[in-house]
């Protein structure tokens, strides 16, 4: 089971969480430790890295109008400042004590704080981008939900010209998404959700064709049912797929296992 | 993207960190 649940976060995120696992190790198996170097040209690093990340962290949350990215980035953005803290307190003791026990445990916690800070903002801010491509999603649902007034071939014309666009460009993000994805299972369920709706545009788009031709040919009262009843069941069947894909597209490893 | 770079600048200096603290340690064990 991958821990970070896309390739871009585990791409940036692993090399320090190995690196942070195994000064934890280190500091476990020699309490005593030898002599710290001075760390205080690499903790200026990620100093100004923070103050970096801040910075554009804020820029993000004020340029955006999602009201839960601008909730959850701020506690990830503290998180962050408070664990470079720890490391600037921990280069100032090391400087004065290489031996210093306290500057070894500020050491470990913020770069543990900045693992899990950097960690929770990258998360806020995928999050921020899943709801993007779901409000693709529901602007599909939503035309879906209007194929009730399509009773003329000149208004199928016009519904299939306003659809596609739509549905093409849901494709291509959840097929992008898709690709992102580390967890194999979300992965598959995906791929398998966008291929039905793949396949069920024609379909839908014929039983709409069948149910216009069936009333403006006055065919039997049953006969327009049968096509409406069927009409129906393929938009159903293609709504339902949609949902599958918004429901997968919220999932994350964290939801099935805690790795903090 | 932008907090993309800025969260890899700030993974790799803090990769950077650790490691330089870890080669001290790794001499003891």
């Amino acid at each position: 089971m991958p821990v970070f649940h896309t390739k871009i976060i585990e791409s940036i995120l692993e090399p320090v969480a190995q690196q942070v696992s195994k000064l934890v190790i280190l500091h476990e198996e020699a309490e005593d430790g030898n002599a710290m170097p001075d760390l205080a040209m690499p903790v200026q690093t990620v100093k100004l890295a923070v103050d970096n990340l801040v910075k554009v962290g804020y820029d993000t949350i004020n340029s955006s109008e999602d009201q839960i990215l601008k909730q959850d980035m701020p506690p990830a953005l503290s998180r962050v400042e408070e664990a470079s803290l720890l490391l600037l307190q921990a280069s100032q003791l090391l400087r004065t004590d290489p031996y210093s026990a306290p500057a070894r445990k500020k050491l470990i916690e913020g770069s543990r704080g900045i693992l899990q800070g950097t960690s929770a903002l990258l998360l806020a801010f995928d999050e921020s981008e899943v709801r993007k491509i779901i409000r693709v999603c529901k602007n599909v649902l939503e035309y879906l939900a209007i194929v009730e007034v399509v009773d003329r071939m000149e208004d199928l014309v016009t519904y299939v010209k306003n659809l596609s666009p739509v549905l093409t460009t849901m494709a291509k993000q959840v097929d992008g998404r898709e690709k992102e994805l580390t967890h194999q299972v979300h992965r598959e369920m995906l791929c398998h959700s966008l291929d039905q709706v793949k396949n069920l545009t024609p379909v839908v788009i014929s039983g709409i064709k069948i149910y216009i031709t069936a009333k403006e040919n006055y065919t039997m009262p049953q006969q327009v049912a049968d096509a409406q009843t069927n009409r129906d069941y393929m938009v159903t069947k293609m709504r339902d797929e949609i949902h599958e894909i918004i429901r997968v597209l919220q999932l994350t490893t964290y939801d099935e296992e805690e790795w903090d | 993207e932008q907090i993309l770079d800025a969260a890899k600048s700030i993974a790799a200096a803090t990769a950077a960190l650790v490691k330089s603290a870890s080669a001290a340690q790794r001499e003891l064990v």
